[in-house]
């Protein structure tokens, strides 16, 4: 079965933004 | 440019196209964030903050252009137009039916692009605090960029007082969207 990563909107801004700079230190 | 809901797919897929959409949408808000003058002067700590209370509110704002509040349908950038009933499926009624009076709301105030964009620059540093260590920069950043706001609005409409303070109060709008709606829940298939 396919599996799923369920996380709040918030969350998903948080991690897309911490990726972001952490990609450009 | 969401496709969103062709007949076809399942809720669940439906759930995630919709949840994918947003990442290109937050990654263009850290890009914008990066061109206020003034902003990478931030910490790198507080600039993450400010992004983690504010980007939803910047994307509240941005969005409001695809709502049109009169036949409360809203049209993604592929053109494609839903309204809010077959939208109400992906169980974000609530979220859309504040933004349709958000953006009534906001659009009545018929801004200019640039008015826009610095409009957008305030809210992001506008946005919750509590994460920020030298709050003093942070402040002194929102008074120069609602300063350059005013101004810009008072020079192209002299006769009107009104619409600056107008303006402004849709902040607190903005925080109440964020309280409500930022818990919102996305999925994303994990392969």
């Amino acid at each position: 079965p396919k599996t799923h990563r369920v996380m709040t909107l918030a969350d998903h801004i948080s991690h897309i933004i911490t990726q972001d700079f952490a990609r450009n230190q | 440019s969401c496709p969103v809901a062709p007949a076809s797919r399942s809720s669940q897929e439906v759930w995630e196209s919709f949840s994918q959409c947003f990442t290109p949408a937050v990654k263009e808000v850290v890009e914008f964030a990066k061109s206020i003058p003034g902003f990478q002067m931030l910490s790198q700590h507080d600039q993450v903050m400010l992004l983690k209370s504010g980007t939803f509110q910047v994307l509240m704002v941005r969005f409001c252009s695809l709502f049109e509040p009169k036949e409360r349908t809203v049209t993604f950038l592929n053109g494609q137009t839903y309204s809010l009933p077959s939208l109400r499926a992906l169980g974000m009624g609530s979220l859309l039916e504040s933004m349709f009076d958000f953006s009534e709301k906001l659009g009545s105030l018929g801004l200019e692009q640039d008015e826009m964009a610095l409009f957008m620059a305030v809210v992001l540093v506008s946005a919750d605090r509590s994460g920020v260590v030298e709050v003093g920069a942070v402040e002194q950043l929102q008074e120069n960029l609602i300063k350059a706001l005013r101004s810009l609005i008072t020079s192209r409409r002299p006769d009107d007082s009104t619409l600056f303070p107008k303006l402004l109060l849709r902040l607190p709008d903005l925080r109440t969207l964020n309280n409500q709606h930022s818990d919102k829940l996305l999925a994303f298939r994990i392969d």
